[in-house]
């Protein structure tokens, strides 16, 4: 799974996320990313969100929304990611990753997974990770 | 407003050889996106510029290098939202297509629908005049091998990619 998100120099934020899904899965089945609210969200009262991982999982607890509920609630993106996929992983046992980018243009790239090839740029500097 | 643009390879595992692969590959689409947003283009083109890169890098599991299905076939989904109006596009389980990605903002762009799958997202892609490539050149040899090593009496797929996405 890849994805991006991005706020642009009028404020609008947008999020995109494209899979080849499960290794040997089953014909027609249909993972989180399709799924508006799991795969990805975005609404420019809060920031935008692309999640990566077990899709299942992703979709039981609407991933990317529930990332966006939490920075509603005042959460920075970082602690928003880390809040939403702590409760996958109790709630269901999945692992995932999440990128977001909030309304004001603060970001994080946080994963439950052991890595997650991330890459972001602001102000010009670009910072990258994979562990 | 400051642009930032964050992308993202996938959650997972990550094979010592091809940490610096996926890495350069995230590198290159950020770097591809925030050169949208410099110039004053939109968040949407950036992330979809963004994606398209790493859709058309084999290291992802996207496009091309996408992983296969139980027939050893690429089938793929994608999803695109403007965080301007709440608009949003997606299609699911479609195959012979490079980039789905843009395929799904077509969707947002050119329909009143949300999501459009298989068969329907395929007659879609024609009616939009989006080029079909043949489904092998979306294959690789890795994925390939990993579809084979999966059909192994001892493997278990499922259990295997319980965390990877």
């Amino acid at each position: 799974t890849v994805g991006a998100v991005a706020i642009d120099s009028a404020g609008n934020v947008a999020c995109a996320t494209s899979t080849g899904g499960l290794s040997n899965k089953r014909v027609g089945r249909v993972g989180d990313t399709a799924c508006i609210g799991s795969g990805g969200y975005a609404d420019n009262a809060i920031g935008a969100t692309s999640t990566t991982g077990h899709g299942e999982s992703i979709m039981k607890v609407v991933l990317a929304r529930l990332t966006l509920y939490h920075m509603e609630q005042g959460k920075s993106p970082e602690e928003a990611a880390t809040e939403a996929l702590n409760s996958m992983e109790t709630r269901v046992g999945g692992l995932g990753g999440v990128i977001v980018v909030s309304r004001s243009g603060d970001w994080a790239a946080t994963f439950s997974t052991k890595q997650m090839p991330w890459a972001a740029v602001k102000d010009g500097q670009l910072q990258s990770g994979i562990h | 407003m400051k642009p930032v643009i964050v992308v993202h390879g996938g959650a997972g595992r990550i094979f010592k050889e091809r940490e610096d692969g996926s890495r350069s590959g995230v590198t290159r689409a950020a770097l591809k996106g925030y050169g949208i947003l410099k110039q004053g283009g939109s968040a949407l083109d950036a992330v979809e510029e963004a994606v398209v890169l790493m859709e058309d890098d084999p290291h992802f599991n996207a496009g091309c290098g996408s992983v296969l299905n139980e027939k050893g076939e690429v089938e793929m989904d994608a999803i695109i939202m403007d965080g301007k109006n709440l608009s949003s596009g997606a299609v699911s389980a479609v195959k012979c297509i490079a980039n789905p990605i843009k395929l799904a903002r077509l969707v947002m762009e050119k329909t009143d629908h949300m999501l459009l799958t298989d068969q329907g997202a395929l007659a879609f892609a024609r009616a939009m005049g989006v080029p079909e490539v043949p489904g092998e050149k979306l294959i690789t040899e890795r994925s390939l091998e990993r579809w084979k090593k999966n059909l192994e009496a001892d493997s278990n797929p499922q259990e295997f990619q319980k965390d990877l996405g």
